[in-house]
């Protein structure tokens, strides 16, 4: 089943 | 201070319309080079990103930064008593806890003022490296919808998969399973129609329609959407903002970025 990931896997804060 | 007036209000109205029902409330950073916003849906799945140059306004002033937070929903809700061909002021004080909207009506008698009331809001944000992605697909804005809309028929996700030959939509669910094959063709008559598909290697990924859905309400702006591809990263879905005078002519003004995490297999 896929699962759905977030923003902050990806992008971090400036 | 701050001061920013379109020459054409209903580019306002439509960005809105873009953007109000993934994020209620959002701040708008105001600099001397124009008017941006960044926000995430509630659950950090999506990220929508407007940026609007300074010099797409008919004026526009920004003595000092300023960060203009406020309730969309109700800027939406206000932006609709403007008429869509009047020009729109947004004012802002130093210091204020509101800004200033003034409608201009086109028959130049009439002008309207509104207020809304500013938010302080804890921004989250986020730093989004410059990335060059693997697959470009740039596509009518209206197609895109179309199949986003239609695929959602059939499933909650749809897997983007292109190749040599072109892109693929494709979505699986209960009752069975459906796809849309495109490839690239151009127009001279129509660039608008045009599909254009730029690729490094072949890549296939899937994303929830829920969000794409709601990206969609941007087609308004822009007969052309882009979209950007690369393994591991979140896709990105671009429009940008046009503002179309009375002569006819187009003038891109800013745009508006989407970017979704993909599904992953677990």
């Amino acid at each position: 089943k896929n699962q759905q990931t977030t923003m902050s896997k990806y992008f971090g804060n400036s | 201070m701050f001061e920013a007036k379109l020459d054409r209000g209903i580019v306002l109205k439509k960005i809105l319309d873009a953007i109000n029902q993934l994020v209620n409330e959002a701040s708008w950073e105001c600099t001397s080079s124009g008017m941006s916003l960044q926000a995430m849906d509630t659950s950090h799945v999506s990220l929508v990103a407007v940026n609007l140059n300074g010099d797409g306004f008919s004026k526009f002033r920004c003595d000092r930064n300023m960060v203009l937070g406020m309730n969309l929903v109700n800027l939406s809700k206000i932006l609709k008593c403007a008429g869509n061909d009047d020009k729109v002021t947004i004012k802002a004080a130093d210091g204020d806890d509101k800004i200033k909207l003034i409608f201009e009506a086109p028959n130049e008698y009439e002008v309207s003022q509104y207020e809304i009331k500013l938010m302080n809001l804890d921004a989250e944000y986020l730093g989004i490296p410059e990335t060059s992605y693997n697959v470009t697909v740039k596509m009518p804005a209206a197609k895109f919808q179309r199949i986003c809309r239609d695929l959602n028929q059939i499933g909650d996700a749809v897997t983007i998969s292109c190749t040599k030959s072109g892109v693929d939509f494709s979505a699986t669910g209960d009752l069975g399973n459906g796809s849309v094959s495109l490839s690239q063709n151009s127009s001279f008559d129509k660039p608008e129609d045009n599909v254009t598909i730029s690729m490094q290697e072949p890549l296939s990924q899937t994303f929830a329609l829920k969000y794409l859905n709601q990206f969609t309400k941007a087609t308004p702006l822009c007969s052309q959407v882009t979209l950007s591809l690369s393994p591991d990263v979140p896709l990105v879905v671009e429009y940008k903002i046009i503002e179309e005078n009375e002569e006819d002519s187009k003038n891109e003004i800013g745009h508006i970025r989407y970017y979704l995490a993909p599904k992953i297999d677990d």
